[in-house]
This record gives structure tokens, C-alpha cells and sequence, in this order.
């Protein structure tokens, strides 16, 4: 039976915060791993021991989501394979009866093959019950820790033949329920199947596009997934893995707030196969775009086909040159759809290998609002003219001579007529063309004439010509914030 | 740190799950937004995901005051500091119990004799908390104290300070992500920290907040734009 801590990675000198987390004292790592293992307040899945102080820190679920600084006493241990409540594992070091083999013969025909009475292992043997299978396995170099948990297992037991190509430590025991996992190609699965632990594609950047940081590298991040320790894990480069029975791959960022994310990982069961990217529901767009949209300054970052875009200071998966600091006008924002470069609408790179960019899911607000006058400049010129959203909010200032908002209803409820229209209400004075400047659109509540008391519009009951609009002021944030009318008296 | 006064702190919010479960603190710094932590943000990603729980003094009692936001608009900040705005769906109504804080006018960080308080829900480690927003007199340290070893250590950055005691440790100071740290400035309150991280209050000198005259241009210019 092996030590408690071969279930954790070690990882000394950093302070992992956690909300959820529960404190002993404890005299030794050991027992601090069996308060983690008998946690009962929540799902344990790291612990905090301090050497000096010989406390015990239970850590719950997202470990790897949390703040990090390194603290010279404590080692944080992270569990290896994350038991998540649903689907409860047993440890796989018990006695070894069973192997699963996990195998990518052919990767685009067969990305996996699970049989589990293809190989038994037992303590004094491995009997293989299919010889044409082994044929076309292509065994990797792997295996350091296979050197520890096959020890006991003689290379000529194994029943593989020095033909098999398959050297003497290359069997992982890394699965749980007394699974093993027979390295395969060096492609692995190029698409998500289950949880994605046998994913070895490259993306390389997370669901929010986020850069994701190299394994073999403890900066911004310190952590325990470090690949010569975990050959059979596939942490290359800074690829997106799950090692450790994650819902899915995951990678530690290169922002040193966020310390993982979960990377989108095309699934395997898309309309092609293995390598295309999966079929998304592409919402209908709801911002919109004017001109060429180089001044859209919105936060759309799906493209038309439902990619995610990757974002502009990250070189994964695409590298490129539209970045931040060369286009410091364009508001290469996170991930963003954006135009830098006079395109014919915005776009981005997308976190699609294979799709290095695409146009965003994006309307043009010529579509669903007036046309512009043909003698208007075109949006493209007029700074802030193009922006997402109208530059309006929906409160006032003063009087509200500058709301540009869209409520189009009364204090008491009416609808607003429009202020083009001349019914049911016949006006003249107040209409786009004597107000130009007035913000006059639709029936869009507005103050044409500076009324002290604010806003109002014509309404479309007959019976009332016109009324004001309730629409609440912003100025607190300027003029009233940071007042209280209450005092507490603090006695500590 | 104590029970506040009903009122006292009417720009502290809490922002819950769709399930109305309470998720981290934030303040309102305009009729229609909110300035929280980043990292709350983190998961899930969708604006609809979280809701704005205003004018409350108390996490689950009922309260006359509350107003009840969805979010419309998630803005993080884009270089990666631990804080985010969020535009609520529609402008809350300001009264006595929901009224917003003031940012900085300057990039310039509070006086080093400027009074100060940390505002949070409280909880408290190991026990349960009683749901009471609470306050603290917390005073700003400068960030060579911070990073000195056997503080921080190096590890708050320039758009980060700490704060609180040099010695000792205020009980129940665990204060919850997104929340505030509030100096008085003559008559008001001017916000200078969004809680970012902290060790246990068993370590002085902790938490740790996002410096927010660092951001207050972002912060501006992101409601312009949206």
C-alpha cells in the first residue's frame, strides 16, 4: 500500500487562498492528508501544512482557481486525481488486477479504445489477449512514474515482445480503479472525448482567451503538474491537458490573477471528426456596428460561425501582429471583436487552430435603426459614432437636455409618440428636422426645449398631449456620492 | 470589526448567483454600476448568471430597502486587475439605503493620516456568520511595509496595497472579494480599494485591495463607452 501523499502533488512555498477551508493542527503532512481525506464540511481537494506552526489547512473544491503567493513554511498539496462527487473513484493503488488500455491507434478512425479485458495484469503477469492490436501501437518514452508503481512487475511478465516496440517502462499507472494507460502516439486525441484526459491537441489559450502559461514553468503560477514528473500526462509546451480528472482540459494562465481556466476543446463527436470544431449555436447578434466598425468598442467576441476569438495580446493559438501596443487606437481589448485595420467589419483571430480569423457575430445598426442621411459623414470618421450601444445611459443630468436614453414612457405610463409623427398629436416645433440636434429619435422621451423639469414626449393617448418622464439622475455618482445620512457610532 | 449602523454604508452590495445566493460584496459608484472583484466574475461568465442585491444591511433577512438588479454587461479590467464593473439592467434608485460611493478624482492614493474603513459581510471562519454587514476602521499601509517579509513579502504589486495593523489582528476580519475600502474625504466617502486577497486574520497586515486611483480612468472611460 503505497504513502497517502503519492495522491498529492507537492508544491512547497506557496500559499493557495480559499474561501472554503477548514483548520487543524496536525504533527505531520500525513495526518493533515487524513483530515483531507475525511473532510466532511466540503469536497477536500488540496491541503496547506505549516511546518513551524504544524497547521493543517483543508482546502475545498477550484483549488486551482485561487490566489497564490509563495510563504517559505507551508507545502501545498494538490490531489492528484480530483474525485468529483458524481462519479466517486477508488484509489488505484490497491492490487492490480485489470488494465484498461487507452489507446489512439489510428487517431481521425479510432481516438480511443477502452477493452477492458484486452490486457490483465496481475502481480506476476500481463497476459495480452490481442496480439493484432499491438501491431499498430506506437509506444511513447514515457515514464518515470511508471518505474515506481510497475516495479513489481518484470519487464519479460509484461508478455510484449521487444517487437512491440515497447520498452521496459512504459506502462503509466496514473488512472484510478486499478487502471492502467498505455502511452500511445504522440498525437493522442486531437478533440475532447469524456473529460479530455487523453486530449493532445495544441490549443493553448482558455475559454476566456486567456494565454495559457508553459508546464514546465512555475511563473506567474507555482504548481505541481510538472511534466518530467507526469510523462504520461502530456503537459507539453503550455497546451491545454486535464492531468488530474478535471471536468474537462484546463491550463494555468499567463495573467497572475487568474490562476487556471478551462480551455474550449473542440469535441470529438462534431460533424467531422476529430479535428473540426464543434457545431455552436450562433446566438443572433445583439450588438450592432456602424460604417466599418472600427471604432466598435463593444465586448462581442463569438464569431459569425460561433468561434471564440482569441484574445489580441495572446499569440495562441495564432501568432500575429495586430496587438495592443501597436494599435493602441483600437482598443484590442481582451478578447474583443474589433476592425484595427480598416477591414470591412470587425473581426478576430479565433481560438480555432484551424481558423486563424473570422468576422464577428456582429449586425450592422444600419440594419434595424434609420438610415443616415446621404449627406451624413460616414461613421467611420466620426469619433464615437460607430460604438456598440448608442453613448446614452439611461438617467439625467440637470434637466436632461442631453439624455439620449430610449425610455419612451411617461411618468404615469403613456407611450411616447414619435416625434416625427404628427398623430395622434399635431406639434411641428419639435420634430428631427427643427431639432436636429435634439436627439429627437423614435419616441424616445428627450428635452428639446430645456425644460427645468426634465424630460418629456408627446403621448399617443389623445386625450394628453404630452407629459414629463420619470428617468432617475446620475449625478449622485458626481454630486451626491459618498454621503451617508446615517452615522454608526463605532465603538471598535 | 462591528454591526454597521442601518444606512451607514449604503453603496456596499451583494451580488449573488442567479439562485440568489450571495457571492461576493461590490459597491455602486453610479445609478447603473457596480465595482467589484475580477475573480468573481471568474465562472460562470454570462451576464445573466448574477444578480445585485442593493440596500440591504442584512445577507438573508428582508429588508424594506432592498432593490433587486440583473446584470446587463460584464467589463473586466483588461490588463488583468482584480477588478470588473458591472451594468445593471436598469438605474437603481437613490435613497438613504442605495446611494453611490465616490471614485478618486486623481490617480493620487489617500493621505497617509486618512481615515479609513474596510465594510464587509463578516464571515467569519468556522462559525456562521450573522449576515450583518459590518465595518472595520482599517488603516492604508504603504506598500514597502506590505512587501516587507515578514508581511506580504513582495507580493502585492503596484496597483495593490494592504492594510491594517502592524501588530495583532482584528477578529473576523476575513473580508469577502469585491468589497470596499472607503476613506473619508471632508463629508464623503471616496472609495480607494476593491478587497482583492488575503491571508487569514490570524497574519496582520492583510488583506490586500486593488488601488482603485490606478483604474479610475478605465473605470470612466468603460461606462462612456457602454
Amino acid at each position: 500500500k503505497g504513502d497517502i501523499l503519492d495522491d498529492y502533488l507537492r508544491t512547497d512555498g506557496v500559499w493557495l487562498l480559499t474561501r472554503n477551508k477548514q483548520v487543524y493542527n496536525t504533527n505531520n503532512e500525513k495526518e493533515c492528508a487524513e483530515k483531507c481525506e475525511a473532510e466532511r464540511n466540503f469536497n477536500c481537494r488540496a491541503f496547506l501544512f505549516t511546518r513551524k506552526k504544524l497547521q493543517c489547512l483543508t482546502l475545498a473544491e477550484n483549488t486551482k482557481m485561487t490566489v497564490t503567493f509563495d510563504s517559505v513554511d507551508v507545502v501545498l498539496y494538490e490531489k492528484k486525481i480530483i474525485h468529483l462527487k458524481n462519479t466517486p473513484m477508488q484509489g488505484w493503488k490497491k492490487t492490480t488486477a485489470e488494465i484498461l488500455m487507452g489507446m489512439n491507434v489510428d487517431p481521425g478512425v479510432t481516438q480511443q479504445i477502452l477493452l477492458p479485458d484486452l490486457i490483465t495484469v496481475t502481480s506476476q503477469s500481463v497476459r495480452a489477449r490481442s496480439r493484432t492490436l499491438e501491431k499498430n501501437l506506437q509506444w511513447n518514452a514515457c515514464s518515470v512514474m511508471v518505474k515506481t508503481t510497475m516495479e513489481n512487475f518484470p519487464e519479460q511478465s509484461l508478455g510484449f515482445s521487444a517487437s512491440t516496440g515497447m520498452p521496459k517502462s512504459l506502462i503509466c499507472m496514473d488512472l484510478p480503479q486499478n487502471t492502467m494507460h498505455l502511452p500511445v502516439s504522440g498525437l493522442g486525441s486531437q478533440c475532447l472525448s469524456g473529460k479530455g484526459e487523453n486530449y493532445r491537441g495544441r490549443i493553448a489559450v482558455t475559454e476566456s482567451g486567456k494565454a495559457c502559461q508553459p508546464w514546465n514553468t512555475q511563473f506567474p503560477h507555482k504548481h505541481g503538474w510538472i511534466p518530467d514528473r507526469y510523462p504520461c500526462k502530456g503537459l507539453e509546451e503550455n497546451y491545454c491537458r486535464n492531468p488530474d480528472g478535471e471536468k474537462r482540459p484546463w491550463c494555468y494562465t499567463i495573467n497572475g490573477n487568474v490562476r487556471w481556466e478551462y480551455c474550449a476543446i473542440p469535441h470529438c463527436d462534431g460533424p467531422e471528426q476529430g479535428i473540426a470544431d464543434v457545431p455552436v449555436q450562433v446566438p443572433l447578434p445583439e450588438e450592432c456596428y456602424q460604417g466599418r466598425g472600427q471604432s466598435y468598442r463593444g465586448t462581442a467576441s463569438i464569431t459569425a460561425s460561433g468561434k471564440k476569438c482569441q484574445a489580441w495580446n495572446s499569440m495562441f493559438p495564432h501568432r500575429h501582429e495586430k496587438t495592443p501596443d501597436r494599435f493602441p487606437d483600437a482598443d484590442l481589448r481582451d478578447n474583443y471583436c474589433r476592425n484595427p485595420d480598416g477591414d470591412e467589419s470587425p473581426w478576430c483571430f479565433t481560438t480555432d487552430p484551424n481558423v486563424t480569423w473570422e468576422y464577428c457575430n456582429l449586425k450592422r445598426c444600419d440594419d434595424h435603426t434609420q438610415k443616415p442621411a446621404p449627406n451624413d459623414p460616414p461613421a467611420t470618421t466620426a469619433q464615437n459614432s460607430d460604438l456598440s450601444t448608442p453613448t446614452t445611459s439611461d438617467c439625467i443630468n440637470g434637466n436632461g437636455k442631453d439624455y439620449r436614453g430610449t425610455v419612451a414612457k411617461t411618468a404615469r405610463g403613456r407611450t411616447c409618440q414619435e416625434w416625427s409623427s404628427q398623430k395622434p398629436h399635431s406639434h411641428k416645433y419639435f420634430t428631427p428636422v427643427t431639432h436636429p440636434g435634439a436627439g429627437l429619435d423614435k419616441n424616445f422621451c428627450r428635452n428639446p426645449d430645456g425644460d427645468v423639469n426634465g424630460v418629456w414626449c408627446f403621448t399617443t393617448d389623445p386625450e394628453k398631449k404630452w407629459e414629463y418622464c420619470e428617468i432617475p439622475r446620475c449625478s449622485s455618482s458626481e454630486h451626491d456620492c459618498g454621503k451617508v445620512s446615517t452615522r454608526s457610532e463605532r465603538a471598535c | 470589526m462591528c454591526n454597521a449602523s442601518p444606512g451607514s454604508w449604503p453603496w456596499h452590495i451583494s451580488l449573488r448567483m442567479s439562485n440568489n445566493m450571495h457571492h461576493c460584496a461590490g459597491t455602486l459608484i453610479h445609478p447603473q454600476w457596480v465595482l467589484t472583484a475580477a475573480q468573481c466574475l471568474q465562472r460562470p461568465t454570462e451576464p445573466s448568471a448574477y444578480r445585485v442585491f442593493l440596500g440591504i444591511q442584512n445577507l438573508i433577512a428582508s429588508e424594506p430597502s432592498l432593490q433587486i438588479r440583473s446584470v446587463q454587461k460584464v467589463l473586466k479590467e483588461p490588463s488583468g486587475a482584480d477588478i470588473a464593473l458591472l451594468k445593471l439592467n436598469s438605474p437603481v434608485t437613490i435613497n438613504d439605503h442605495v446611494k453611490p460611493v465616490c471614485l478618486p478624482e486623481t490617480s493620487l492614493m489617500v493621505g497617509r493620516n486618512a481615515v479609513c474603513f474596510l465594510t464587509a459581510w463578516g464571515k467569519k471562519r468556522g462559525t456562521d456568520t450573522d449576515n450583518r454587514l459590518k465595518d472595520v476602521e482599517f488603516p492604508v499601509l504603504e506598500n514597502r511595509i506590505c512587501n516587507r517579509p515578514e508581511f506580504l513579502n513582495g507580493s502585492v504589486k503596484n496597483n495593490e496595497f494592504c492594510g491594517g495593523f502592524t501588530f495583532g489582528s482584528i477578529g473576523n476580519c476575513e473580508a469577502e472579494a469585491g468589497g470596499p475600502l472607503v476613506c473619508k474625504d471632508k463629508d464623503r466617502f471616496v472609495q480607494y480599494g476593491v478587497t482583492s486577497w488575503g491571508l487569514d486574520c490570524t497574519q496582520p497586515s492583510k488583506p490586500v485591495f486593488v488601488r482603485i486611483p490606478s483604474f479610475v480612468s478605465w473605470i470612466k472611460n468603460a461606462m462612456a463607452a457602454h
